[in-house]
């Protein structure tokens, strides 16, 4: 796992944070439960939580859909190539390429290669952009979500222990459960933990 | 557009049908320093995007040791066999679809288990 420069993320008073999405994209709840189940994912592993605001006012992260140039600088290059980015703690922007054709998969299937190559599935981009809006950098290890990049067709939505070491670096484990790893393995708790 | 499952995807786009910028990449297979092909300067765009090259030297369509000191992180960072070179296991990585965050800011990569990198200009 790596982190931004600078190791940001979300202070010590922002454990519970809100997301929107944009409302221009219109979109439906199907799509919206498929980003519910991704922020889930992280939420089991830290002390995080996170709630679905109607407004954007206010809201910590923003979701949305756009195409070509949307005014970040980072234009979009229509079908494949690049598919989404987001921003490091705590700006909380999340942008996937309207141009893709994305997948809506069961939420039950946690790993998949289809013969597909021409659709994206939003979870696995979902859960992989959330990441990086909670301070994740992109990891070398190929199973973990913070890989940087995924196969048209493939579905990879759990942490791997990678992502959890790296996620609980920054924040620690969920007090509420066992979500994996919970100690820090690659530097001393003192330089990261939880803190703010 | 958004497709609720597998069956609801139209029958066309599964001919993998896939066309983008960055399948013409493909057709670079086996350039080694030195050489000057057409379709490189494209390459180092695609490199310079995801951090690999810094500065603000012009994207030229020369294989030089610019590109291959990229070429050489980028297998270290997606556990390719390093050899500097456009081989088929690293372009078949390369047009693969990604996140657009770079994987290298600022010319340092923390990929690789932690192992500093650094990507530089001559």
């Amino acid at each position: 796992y790596s982190f931004f420069p600078g190791k940001p993320r979300w202070p010590k008073r922002k454990r519970d944070l809100t997301y929107a999405y944009v409302p221009q994209n219109n979109l439906t709840d199907e799509v919206k439960r498929v980003f519910a189940r991704a922020f889930t994912r992280w939420a089991e592993v830290t002390p995080l939580n996170f709630t679905r605001s109607e407004s954007l006012l206010g809201a910590d992260i923003v979701i949305g859909f756009f195409s070509g140039e949307h005014g970040d600088g980072e234009p979009f290059d229509g079908a494949m190539g690049t598919l989404a980015h987001a921003s490091s703690p705590p700006t909380g922007m999340l942008h996937l390429d309207g141009d893709e054709d994305w997948l809506i998969s069961d939420g039950e299937i946690s790993r998949r290669v289809l013969p597909v190559t021409s659709v994206v599935d939003l979870e696995s981009v979902a859960v992989h952009e959330i990441g990086h809006l909670l301070g994740l950098g992109h990891s070398s290890v190929e199973d973990a979500i913070m890989f940087p990049a995924i196969s048209g067709g493939d579905r990879k939505v759990e942490l791997a222990k990678d992502d959890i070491e790296g996620i609980q670096h920054l924040y620690g484990g969920n007090p509420n459960g066992d979500g994996g790893v919970s100690k820090p393995s690659r530097e001393n708790e003192s330089t990261g933990g939880a803190g703010d | 557009k958004f497709y609720s499952n597998v069956s609801s995807i139209p029958p066309l786009q599964f001919l993998n049908a896939t066309q983008n910028a960055w399948e013409t990449f493909s057709k670079l297979a086996g350039c080694h320093i030195g050489e000057n092909i057409n379709g490189l300067s494209k390459l180092k765009q695609y490199f310079r995007r995801f951090g690999y090259i810094t500065g603000t030297n012009n994207c030229t369509d020369d294989f030089d040791d610019v590109l291959q000191s990229a070429i050489n992180t980028y297998q270290k960072n997606f556990n390719l066999k390093v050899t500097g070179k456009l081989d088929s296991s690293t372009l078949r990585q390369i047009v693969k679809p990604r996140c657009g965050n770079p994987d290298m800011i600022d010319g340092v990569s923390e990929m690789n288990g932690g192992k500093k990198l650094r990507a530089t200009e001559r």
